[in-house]
């Protein structure tokens, strides 16, 4: 569902130059549940950015399906990522000055896809919300504002979704319930979902496991046990 | 070091209010270090921001030392946070516009008082930022980002130290370095620190543990292990 190949970021140049990722080269399969674990700092938020067509790499390539995202303008770039990916940002990334449901309902909006109404519901209530989807971001807890970023990427059913770090913020009893529902998307509709982790326990629940350090892939688990 | 006495906060009204705190009772002592769990929703951040008059409670006291805050008008508030309470918060909220050197330094900067510069490098190492001090918060990594805002809380010293999940981002080798140090600042210098987890684990690095539900307060461990 989404490739990088020999996939290199640098920020800055001379001696404070940072590679963010060097040579990275990787192969998300669709229907997979893979989780990317790694040291605060090892690329881990950069190859998320970089593979959903946020980010820019210094080299390499991104593959979407079969879209290299070096072929798209800005223009297509943006169509696609609002028809065929889904994400939750480390920092939650909510407008404002939208309500819970409408940040949940927007990319569809911007992307002219439909959402299931009843899937919409099952997402609602996996991510313990329906009370509080008429407040604002600014009314709810951060936890709460973690779940509707959570609930807005699982909504509208894209390709592929990348959490990065999705249940940082939540009680362990709350981040099993999401992370057990992730499964369920992945297993029920094929959804294709690469999180990255800090906890071994969410971890768990994943497929696979790939492991950052420096920019580079170093490990990988197959069938991971916490 | 810091006391909420009969603590009530509600917000909005009618059938839509939440009872964020209800009639929470809290001795925190000075030199202690408390760890604060809970569920998403249950009020812990609500407790933090109020204990460290960042928020107005709808009725109840808050002592820090033995000053009652609603003693206090706006300007003697803002000072007394400024020189007597350091605050992580649980999106960190630097500046982005200033470097993480000058984020570090800006409480002690407001409050006119002096770092202790043996203590402030202790503080920057023992979070592992030297090599990124000189770089805004834009061009760090989420948990970066968050090692700033712990140093930025420790490094002026502050009477009481309110942490709103302090190490959410970390993976498990930094978050236990940074807790570690914590807990170092707590027996050198008579530290007070109330730190709001969701980590059984890094709950074990206090002395007791408090667990609220619902707004209130409903179970106490003392020593915990992990
Ligand atoms: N401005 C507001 N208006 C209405 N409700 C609010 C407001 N701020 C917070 N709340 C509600 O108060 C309750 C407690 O929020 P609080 O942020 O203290 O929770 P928390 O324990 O820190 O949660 P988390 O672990 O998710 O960070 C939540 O149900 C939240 O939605
Ligand atoms: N705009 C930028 N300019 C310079 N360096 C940057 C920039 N953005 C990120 N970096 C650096 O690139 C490295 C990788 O960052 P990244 O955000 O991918 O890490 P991460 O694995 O997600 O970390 P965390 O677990 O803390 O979120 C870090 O050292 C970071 O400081
Ligand atoms: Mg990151
Ligand atoms: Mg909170």
């Amino acid at each position: 569902a989404a490739r990088a190949i020999n996939a290199t970021k640098i920020y800055g140049s001379g001696d404070t130059q940072v590679k963010a990722l060097d040579n990275v080269s990787v192969d998300f399969e669709r229907g997979k549940f893979t989780a990317v674990m790694g040291p605060s700092g090892s690329g881990k938020s950069t190859l998320m950015h970089a593979l959903a067509g946020l980010d820019q790499l210094t080299s390499g390539q991104i593959m979407i399906g079969d879209t290299d995202l070096s072929d798209l303008n800005e223009k297509q770039l943006t169509l696609l990522r609002r028809k065929q990916v889904g994400f939750i940002f480390q920092a939650f990334n909510l407008l404002p000055t939208l309500t819970a449901n409408e940040n949940v309902d927007l990319p569809a909006k911007l992307g002219k896809t439909d959402i299931d109404e009843q899937w919409r519901q099952r997402v609602i209530t996996a991510v313990g919300l329906a009370d509080r989807m008429t407040h604002k971001p600014g009314e709810l807890s951060g936890g709460q504002q973690q779940r509707v970023a959570v609930a807005r990427a699982l909504a509208s059913q894209p390709d592929i979704i990348f959490a990065d770090e999705p249940t940082g913020n939540l009680d362990s009893v709350t981040g099993s319930e999401i992370l057990e529902f992730m499964q369920t998307a992945v297993k029920e509709l094929n959804q294709t979902i690469v999180m990255v982790t800090h906890d071994a326990v969410g971890a768990s629940y994943a497929d696979e496991v790939l492991f950052l350090a420096d920019g580079r892939i170093v490990d990988k688990i197959v069938n991971p046990t916490a």
